[in-house]
């Protein structure tokens, strides 16, 4: 029993190199390992080779839930409102979300609300075209809320099923850029009741720990119902998203693992956790 | 801050009479964490630490009277060995045009940062132009035209249908003819395991032998930048590193983690948006930021 417990600390330090190199970070690492001992005293385990899999379901329950899917849901339009720092892959995602939502049957609108960066609006319209999705834009430099109250209310007019509203990049330690996003999801919920139904933060899968702030941030601005986290077809692993489940509480709906319009995938979270170990 | 950290443990150690081996280790477990924090690789803190705790156990530390003081000392000088001392100018060409090619993940920033530099050497008195050779993103060569037109920089594009190889040897032909002596390519993000794409770098290098190859990374990028900055180096020869989105809050740990993992230069720092928004690197004021 003495050499187990050897084996054991060894083959702890190989899983903690695993996790830290997936970018699960330090703090939720060592509460990962810790529940593990927790299991392996409880249930007496002397067995090496069922460590990592006690790990994975550690991962599982706290990724798992049935709220992770995108949904459309009974209102109309419903409105989904993408955001998240810059070139995180918001607008791209867009695109195949569109596509996606097309295919299902739906009547897609989209509103160009990054008015700023250069070639912003040009960049959608060609996604919009690939998608088969209408797009509202405004002139470069004008006001991002103005656009989507004038989405909105083209929204209603073509009765288009769902209206995904496309935002600037922004780093959320910016404050005027913060509370212009706020200032558009309140004209959203002043124009449509409820909008936004549904709120995309787009997240990078090489990101490190600052995904964390990222999340907490954009949540108390625009009270986020999901990630898409992107880049998925990359070496970075992602793990950041575990903390974030765990500290901010938001479920990961949608991944992106490519840059062409059929590279959106629902998020698998026994998919996701085993391809933490490959 | 870590040094306040580091001074709160070792005075509580002092108390304790002399300094052990275990006290160092255990304070070195205070630095371990502070960089894993800032997004350091794990691997490269080991080595980082390993390092400092080489110097940390001799009489520099164990024999002083202000051990934290020294310890403190140690991993300073460390970390300004890892981040290199000063500010590293970017290569001008011995004759003909300076030409640099920018390279990296999906959206990192690279054609931003090809804006900056033409903008940055244009205030200096050059002659810049932009070329688009990113043929795959939607509208990315009117982004880049955009910014050029903002400028007052000639953008060089020959359209999304041609080959990006064709169109850098096209555009240093161009600018040899027309005498811009300082001409930026912005390419197209890619993985580092897209060997087709990473073969297309090494084509367009091998063509127009540029002056200087600088990665475009996000500093926030977390553990696998290591690997990402490996395979560039290794398949490029990068000249150079620029770090963008600094004016964010991530702690940056990527910088000592490039430069660990390739010895290459951080010559730049993105610090915003606005064309404007680049400044030549310190390697110093990053060291105090992933120190915190
Ligand atoms: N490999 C890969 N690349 C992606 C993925 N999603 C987006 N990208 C690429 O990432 C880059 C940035 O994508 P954008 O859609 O412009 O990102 P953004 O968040 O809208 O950027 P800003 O509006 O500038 O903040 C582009 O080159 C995309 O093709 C993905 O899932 N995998
Ligand atoms: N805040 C901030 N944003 C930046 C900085 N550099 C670039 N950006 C933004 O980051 C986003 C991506 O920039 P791009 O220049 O399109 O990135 P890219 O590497 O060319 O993207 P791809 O061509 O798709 O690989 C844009 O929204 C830029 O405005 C910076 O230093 N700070
Ligand atoms: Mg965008
Ligand atoms: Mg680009």
């Amino acid at each position: 029993i003495a050499s187990n417990r050897k084996i054991d600390e060894e083959l702890l330090e190989e899983l903690e190199m695993i996790l830290l190199q997936a970018d699960v970070g330090v703090q939720t690492t060592l509460k990962l390992l810790d529940r593990i001992r927790e299991v392996v005293k409880e249930r007496g385990f002397d067995d090496s080779s069922q460590l990592e899999g006690i790990l994975q379901d550690e991962i599982l329950t706290i990724l798992d839930g049935s709220e992770s899917r995108l949904h459309v849901g009974p209102e109309r339009p419903y409105a989904i409102m993408v955001l998240g720092v810059n070139g995180v892959g918001k607008t791209t995602t867009i695109g195949k979300l569109a596509a996606r939502l097309r295919q299902e049957g739906h009547s897609v609108l989209v509103a160009a609300g990054d008015t700023f960066r250069a070639a912003a609006t040009d960049q959608l319209d060609i996604w919009c075209q690939r998608a088969g999705a209408d797009l509202i834009k405004g002139s470069q430099g004008a006001d991002a809320a103005a656009v989507v109250f004038d989405s909105i209310h083209a929204a209603r007019a073509r009765k288009a099923d769902v209206l995904i509203v496309d935002t600037a990049g922004r780093l959320h330690t910016k404050k005027n850029l913060m509370a212009e996003l706020e200032k558009i999801g309140r004209v959203m919920g002043r124009e449509l009741e409820g909008a936004p139904h549904e709120v995309l933060l787009v997240l990078d899968a090489t990101t490190g720990q600052n995904a964390i702030q990222q999340a907490k941030q954009f949540n108390e601005i625009a009270h986020v119902t999901g990630i898409a986290l992107t880049k998925l077809d990359g070496t970075a692993k992602g793990g950041i998203v575990i903390a974030v489940r765990e500290e901010v509480g938001i479920p990961v709906k949608l991944i992106g693992i490519g840059e062409q319009i059929e590279d959106l995938r629902d998020f698998d979270a026994a998919e996701f956790v085993e391809a933490l170990f490959i | 801050s870590l040094t306040e950290r580091l001074q709160q443990t070792f005075k509580k150690l002092r108390g304790q009479g002399v300094l052990t081996e275990k006290n160092v280790s255990d304070a070195l477990r205070e630095v371990r964490r502070t960089l894993m924090e800032a997004d350091v690789n794990v691997i490269v803190v080991k080595q980082f630490i390993d390092n400092v705790k080489t110097r940390a156990l001799g009489q520099e530390v164990l024999g002083s009277l202000t051990p934290e003081l020294q310890m403190v000392r140690i991993i300073r000088e460390e970390l300004t060995a890892l981040m290199g001392e000063e500010t590293v100018p970017l290569q001008i060409a011995p004759s003909g045009p300076t030409s640099v090619m920018l390279v990296g993940l999906q959206g990192s920033g690279k054609t931003t940062a090809a804006g900056k530099l033409a903008r940055l050497y244009q205030k200096q008195g050059r002659n810049p132009m932009l070329v688009a050779a990113d043929v795959y993103r939607p509208a990315a060569i009117e982004q880049l035209r955009i910014l050029g037109e903002q400028l007052e920089i000639p953008v060089f594009s020959m359209g999304d249908q041609v080959s990006p190889v064709d169109i850098a040897r096209a555009a240093m032909k161009q600018a040899l003819k027309q005498g811009h002596d300082f001409v930026v390519i912005d390419t197209a993000g890619r993985l580092q395991i897209n060997e087709e794409l990473m073969e297309e770098l090494a084509r367009i290098k091998a063509s127009i032998q540029p002056t200087e190859i600088l990665f475009v990374a996000n500093v926030m990028i977390g553990s696998e930048v290591v690997n990402v900055a490996k395979t560039f180096d290794e398949i490029l020869d990068l000249s150079g590193v620029i770090l963008t989105m600094l004016d964010g809050d991530a702690r940056g740990g990527a910088a000592l983690s490039i430069r660990s993992v390739t010895q290459k230069p951080i010559k730049f720092a993105g610090t915003g948006e606005g064309l404007d928004a680049l400044e030549v690197f310190h390697p110093d004021r990053m060291s105090n930021r992933i120190i915190g």
